[in-house]
C-alpha cells in the first residue's frame, strides 16, 4: 500500500530504544528492578559489562559489575563517579550516540591511548 | 584522544583516499547534498593532516564505502530505529561506514533550529565516523568530535584540539593547518544547539 493512500497519518511517533532508563533513575546497588537487564545489555554492547555467558541473559540485579561498570562510565563521561544511577547519568546515557564501544573488559577507557577490542 | 587496538592507520603509502556513496536508496536526501555534506566532512580531517580524500563513483575503486541502513544490515550491529545509536564505522583499512537510516537526518539548514525533536546533524556525525575510519577511538573530551555522543538539533564540526593532537600523531600534520577553531582549543565547551536541545 502507498503512503499517499493514508495522507493523514501522524509522523512516526518518537522513538529513543533507551528512553525506558529514565525508569531505573535512582538504582543503585542492591536493587532488584525490571528494565536492569537491558541496561546491562547497553554497557555490555559499548564495552563497560563483558557479554553474558552463551544461551544465557543478563539479571535484572544491581550487582557489583554493574555498579562498577557505572562507575567506568560515569569516568568516561565526566561524572559525578557514584556507582548510582543518577538523573545526570540516565540523561547521558539516553542521548544518541555512536555506536562504536567506549571500553572493552574494563581494564582500558576513552581516556588511555587506545581502544582494546572491536574494531568497529 | 584514543586509538583502536594495535594502532591500525592507512598504510604510508595509501595517503590519497577515495570514497564511494554506496547505499543511498533509504535516505530522502539527494545525492548531490550528500555528496556536499561528506565532501565537507572529510575537508576537515584532511586540512589537519597529510591524508586527502575525493569521492568515486565506484564501490569497487573505493577505500572507503558509506551507506543508510535500516535495523539489521549484515555486520552484526543493527541499528535500532529512530536515535539510540545513530550511525558507525570501522577502523582502518576496513573503509565501512554505516548511517541509521530511521534517523531524522538534516543535511541542509540550521539544524539547531530544525522542528523535529529527533533531528540528527549529518555533517557531525559524519565528521565523527570519518575519525573511526582513519583510525582514532573515542574521545573523553567533551568538545572533542570524537566524543561519542551528541545531542539532537547540534552541530559539532570542528575538530577540536584533542582531535588534532590524535589525527597528527598518526599520519603527521598538514603544513598549511591553521590550527582549531578558537571554541574548540578544550577551555570552553562550545557547540551550536538548539534550546533545550537533549537527546530526547
Amino acid at each position: 500500500t502507498s503512503a499517499s493512500a493514508f495522507p493523514d497519518l501522524p509522523p512516526p511517533p518518537f522513538v529513543n530504544p533507551w528512553l525506558s532508563f529514565q525508569n531505573l533513575s535512582g538504582c543503585h546497588m542492591g536493587d532488584e528492578r525490571p528494565g536492569l537487564a537491558d541496561l546491562k545489555d547497553y554497557l555490555s554492547h559499548f564495552g563497560y559489562l563483558p557479554s553474558p555467558p552463551p544461551f544465557s541473559n543478563f539479571s535484572d540485579s544491581f550487582d557489583e559489575e554493574l555498579d562498577a561498570a557505572i562507575r567506568t562510565y560515569q569516568r568516561n563521561f565526566g561524572l559525578n563517579v557514584t556507582g548510582t544511577l543518577d538523573p545526570s547519568t540516565v540523561d547521558q546515557m539516553i542521548t544518541p550516540r555512536c555506536g562504536v564501544a567506549d571500553v572493552i573488559n574494563g581494564t582500558s577507557t576513552m581516556n588511555s591511548s587506545f581502544t582494546r577490542g572491536r574494531n568497529l | 584522544f584514543a586509538y583502536f587496538a594495535g594502532n591500525p592507520t592507512w598504510p604510508p603509502l595509501k595517503r590519497d583516499l577515495k570514497y564511494a556513496l554506496t547505499a543511498t536508496s533509504n535516505t530522502a536526501i539527494d545525492k548531490a547534498t550528500l555528496s556536499a555534506v561528506f565532501a565537507r566532512a572529510f575537508a576537515r580531517w584532511s586540512a589537519a593532516t597529510t591524508l586527502t580524500f575525493a569521492e568515486t563513483e565506484s564501490a569497487s575503486d573505493a577505500d572507503v564505502t558509506i551507506g543508510f541502513y535500516y535495523g539489521a544490515h549484515g555486520d552484526g550491529e543493527p541499528f535500532d530505529g529512530v536515535l539510540g545509536t545513530l550511525a558507525h564505522a570501522f577502523s582502518p583499512t576496513d573503509g565501512r561506514f554505516h548511517l541509521d537510516a530511521a534517523e531524522a537526518w538534516v543535511a541542509e539548514g540550521d539544524v539547531t533550529r530544525a522542528s523535529s525533536d529527533t533531528a540528527v546533524d549529518l555533517e557531525s556525525v559524519a565528521v565523527h565516523e570519518i575519525g573511526h575510519l582513519l583510525g582514532m577511538g573515542h574521545s573523553a573530551v567533551a568538545e572533542a568530535v570524537m566524543y561519542p555522543t551528541i545531542k539532537t538539533r547540534t552541530r559539532k564540526v570542528d575538530l577540536a584540539r584533542d582531535d588534532v593532537e590524535g589525527i597528527q600523531q598518526l599520519y603527521g600534520s598538514n603544513p598549511n593547518f591553521k590550527g582549531v577553531a578558537p571554541s574548540t582549543t578544550g577551555s570552553s565547551p562550545e557547540m551550536e544547539t538548539s534550546d533545550g536541545g537533549g537527546g530526547g
